[in-house]
């Protein structure tokens, strides 16, 4: 499974 | 930072913005739909909760702030100061049509099973579908005024550009999210008739009307 990152976008 | 990402960012302040100051300086919100914009409001309290647990930059918190400012303060307009002008009669999309499938694929496709991460999830993919209230209240009373049309536009453009920036981000940085981008495609092909009659009718000066 992908890696849940943190979210830099909006 | 990519300069799509930046003009994504810019189009869609700019989309938020024209619609606060039309409804403002014409102290009316007739042909918007206020279903459209409590389903935005709830898009960037969903996704931006992380606005308390995790700081990104500058940038990215006070973009956030204003969006989620600017949205509240459009649906407060439009349901409260203005309310007299709002045309409900034609904003008769069935909300929950989107919001329980959204709401039921968040649980299901995601990046990780966490109540922020799955409300990030839901948001992603309420943004996907949030202008189709909108969009069905203009068919159905067959046209819009052309400032409601720029509004349409910029918001639009912004997931466009960022469909550039992830390719951008693909091939520089080998960054992908699976999620975001399919939901993007998405929500940009939603536009496209859109973009059509914006691009031959309203850039040539004519007012946006669908035929009978």
């Amino acid at each position: 499974a992908e890696e849940a990152a943190a979210h830099d976008e909006l | 930072m990519n300069i799509f990402r930046l003009t994504g960012d810019l189009s869609h302040l700019a989309a938020i913005i024209i619609l606060l100051l039309k409804i403002w300086k014409s102290r009316s919100c007739a042909g918007i739909s206020g279903k459209s914009q409590i389903l935005f409001a709830m898009v960037f309290t969903t996704r931006y909760l992380d606005l308390l647990t995790a700081y990104i930059s500058l940038y990215n918190t006070s973009m956030k702030i204003i969006y989620i400012g600017c949205s509240y303060a459009t649906v407060y307009l439009i349901y409260a100061k203005f309310k007299a002008t709002y045309d409900g009669n034609h904003d008769t999309f069935r909300v929950e049509f989107l919001v329980v499938p959204v709401g039921g694929l968040s649980f299901l496709v995601n990046h990780d099973f966490s109540p922020l991460e799955i409300l990030w999830t839901f948001s992603i993919y309420l943004e996907a579908v949030a202008i189709l209230p909108q969009l069905f209240m203009i068919s159905k009373t067959g046209e819009a005024e052309t400032i409601t049309t720029h509004y349409l536009f910029f918001l639009g453009l912004y997931r466009a550009l960022y469909l550039i920036n992830w390719v951008w981000r693909f091939y520089f940085e080998g960054f992908f999210d699976m999620i975001a981008i399919v939901a993007g495609v998405v929500q940009t092909i939603l536009y496209c008739d859109f973009f059509y009659l914006y691009v031959t009718k309203v850039l040539k000066g004519k007012k946006l009307s669908l035929p009978a």
